[in-house]
Formats: C-alpha cells, sequence, structure tokens
C-alpha cells in the first residue's frame, strides 16, 4: 500500500458517499445516469467475486463489500425508491454497445482463461468506459450540478492517482499488469475534458455549464 | 500476467 493508491482509494471512497448522500438527501436523482450506476454495480459485482475465494486483507474485503453494497443501493434509489426524480429521457445511452465489445475483447484479451479471471477483465475493461453514459448525459443537458462535479472529480481522480501507484509500484516493487493500466489510461483520458472543465469553472465556483 | 490469486488492488 502506497500514498497513491490509499488516497485513490479514498476518492473512489468519497465520490461513491457523495452520489449517495446528494440523492438521499435531496431526495433525487436528477441529472445522474441510471445506467453508469447500473454498469459501476455490475464492474464490481463481476471484479470481487473472489471475496469468496480468496482472502488479502481486512481492508481489501471490506472496502469490496462497501463498494458492492454502496453502488447496489445507488442503483435501488435511483430505479426504485426516487424512480420518479429519474431523468430517464436524458439517459439514453445504449449499454449494450459497452457491454457486448468488452465481453468479447475480455474473453479474447485476458491474463488467464479461467472464469474469475475473465469477469475480472471484463470489470477493469468496463470500467474504464462506464462513465460513458455520465458523460453523455450531461452533453445531452449541457450542465451538471455542483455536486454531481464534484462526483466526477472524486471518481477520475481515483483512477488517475492509481496510475501513480502503478508507475510506483513498477519502480519500487516490480509489479505491473498491462490489462489494469492500458484501461486505466483509457479511464483516465476520458476525464480530461471534465477536468478541464471542473478545474476552470467549478473550482472557481461557477456551475458546469457546456458552451452551446 | 498476474492471476487472480495475487490481486490486491480494488
Amino acid at each position: 500500500m502506497n500514498i497513491f493508491r490509499l488516497v485513490g482509494d479514498l476518492s473512489h471512497l468519497l465520490a461513491i458517499f457523495v452520489l449517495l448522500l446528494k440523492i438521499w438527501k435531496s431526495r433525487s436523482c436528477a441529472g445522474v445516469s441510471g445506467k453508469s450506476q447500473i454498469l459501476f454495480a455490475l464492474v464490481f459485482i463481476t471484479r470481487y467475486l473472489d471475496l469468496f475465494t480468496n482472502f488479502i486483507s481486512v481492508y481489501n474485503s471490506l472496502m469490496k463489500v462497501i463498494f458492492i453494497a454502496s453502488t447496489v443501493a445507488t442503483v435501488y434509489l435511483m430505479y426504485i425508491k426516487f424512480k420518479a426524480t429519474y431523468d430517464s429521457n436524458h439517459d439514453t445511452f445504449r449499454i449494450e454497445f459497452l457491454v457486448v465489445p468488452v465481453g468479447g475483447l475480455a474473453f479474447l484479451v485476458n491474463h488467464d482463461f479461467t472464469p474469475l479471471e475473465i469477469l475480472w477483465t471484463f470489470s477493469i475493461y468496463l470500467e474504464s468506459v462506464a462513465i460513458l453514459p455520465q458523460l453523455f448525459m450531461i452533453s445531452k443537458t449541457g450542465e451538471a450540478e455542483t455536486i454531481t462535479s464534484h462526483y466526477l472529480f472524486a471518481l477520475g481522480s481515483y483512477r488517475a492517482l492509481y496510475l501513480l501507484n502503478w508507475i510506483y509500484r513498477y519502480y519500487f516493487e516490480g509489479y505491473f499488469d498491462l490489462i489494469a493500466v492500458v484501461a486505466g489510461c483509457v479511464q483516465t483520458i476520458l476525464y480530461c475534458d471534465f477536468f478541464y472543465l471542473y478545474i476552470t469553472k467549478v473550482m472557481w465556483g461557477k456551475k458546469l455549464s457546456l458552451p452551446a | 500476467g498476474l492471476k487472480t490469486k495475487d490481486k490486491d488492488e480494488l
């Protein structure tokens, strides 16, 4: 465990709880893509199946359980409890266009052709693009609530911090996982445009709105 | 590549 990874994990945790709290406090999930949340739930469920087969540490297991539970809770709030506030007209990204190619790629490019490993690979690839429905929704409406921007910033920062973690681990531990690194780069690149808008607008107290 | 048993990251 190094500082980049710890701060990355905490940033990831913060992002999920900022979103949950936003929905819970405002009793509304307006502006949030339910499709991205379903994809994230799928990401955590397929990646953390090793909870049942392999124990690493209390920290590791606890975080996995929290990530699965909190994301499933977000999906529940969006699609059941506060369904009336869900902005489905603007959440029109076709997730099968992500899930099917990513599933195919996981079968073709993986470290080991075993069920658990293929699901892990699927999860890593899917995570890298899971935010696209949310970004698509923002581009359709042309704006995002400030709290949603904070959520996205924390969520994007997490994988960027993991990239620093992988550089650190490569030099100091000889650790290198090509699949995770490539997917992590793709994931971080997808946030670049948003990061720019966040830094130039939201940090200066302005609402995130896209130029018409 | 890493095998499932070595995965300590989240």
